[in-house]
């Protein structure tokens, strides 16, 4: 099963790594962005997973919801990987408008395993097609979810955020899910 | 099947978005890096895919191999995906030397997916074990061989070095298996 792997991949080769440097991270960025206006709540100190059911994913998030935009990326963490020198990890920083014009910090990023079963659900030769493709996103949000449990290195340091296809109709369906997590976190 | 999966990530998610831009990277590299006393030749411009049999992989190559230097890194390649802004891809480059002393150049990294494979055989909860391990690794290089067959992005711009477990004896069957693919390009 495709997304099982996709799944194992995501944790073992990234979010296991990256997720014990995220605190420091954060705490260096809010350091050198002091005083822009913006409010950062508990929930700005994870890293939002965001996995939409329809494995429609946007290179920037702001091209999917007008209410968000980019601030600025966390200082980078380098690790020697399978021969590549000081590969780079980093993550992008975001602000979410609510509705009375405040602007909240998120730090969030789309599953990018997503993008491959996307792709694999396009090209005929990889073996599984469109119908298939909403079962997959599924597994792998569930296997993901079972990792991620069991997951010292990760616990409290990120949030899943599943993404409704049937909430699509609505151009603010991002921000407003960034929003109630964020708030659910006070 | 896992091996099928990140055979198709990785080439999805890595190899189609980074070896288009491979040349260039080398030309600018070779432009900053003149008359330093090492040997170039057509196999350097392919990115060499190490893939070990039994899936055990450095993140330094030189630690696999005492006649293989690390050189410098290519220059970056940065490309917003997934809501990350200017995720950085780069590759390493590397020395052999032959046994005549002469070092050769060439660009190389494992295939980072092994190391997925390896970790999840050495977790319990993953549902695969060290028996099935090698059948992955095999399946992994037929599949990414018939993916790059087809693909005309990827043509020309790399070559799969499948390496033999039972060789791990010899000390320098790295730097052997990389010389002997530069010579075959000549
Ligand atoms: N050598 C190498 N250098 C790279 O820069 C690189 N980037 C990806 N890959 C490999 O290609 C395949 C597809 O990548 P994808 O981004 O879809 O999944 C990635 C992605 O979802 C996440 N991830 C890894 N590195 C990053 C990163 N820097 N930023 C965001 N996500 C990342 O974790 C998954 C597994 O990563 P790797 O296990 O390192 O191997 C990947 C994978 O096999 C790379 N391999």
């Amino acid at each position: 099963n495709v997304a099982h792997g996709l799944a194992w991949s995501f944790y073992l080769g990234y979010l296991r790594l990256v997720l014990p440097h995220l605190e420091a991270s954060i705490a260096k960025f809010r350091a050198t962005h002091r005083g822009e206006g913006h409010t950062w709540t508990c929930g700005s100190k994870k890293l939002l997973i965001l996995i939409p059911l329809n494995a429609n994913i946007s290179d920037k998030l702001e091209q999917q919801d007008d209410s968000i935009r980019f601030y600025d990326n966390l200082p980078n963490t380098e690790l020697n990987r399978a021969g590549v020198r000081g590969r780079v990890y980093k993550h992008s920083v975001y602000t979410a408008l609510d509705e009375h014009g405040t602007s909240h910090v998120f730090v969030g990023e789309y599953a990018t395993p997503l993008l491959t079963l996307y792709s694999m659900s396009q090209e005929s030769s990889a073996g599984f097609g469109e119908s298939e493709r909403k079962q997959q996103v599924l597994l792998f949000y569930r296997t993901l979810q079972d990792i991620l449990d069991q997951s010292l290195e990760c616990q409290n340091r990120y949030r899943l955020l599943l993404l409704d296809d049937e909430e699509e109709q609505d151009a603010h369906a991002l921000s407003k899910a960034v929003l109630r997590h964020l708030e659910q976190q006070e």
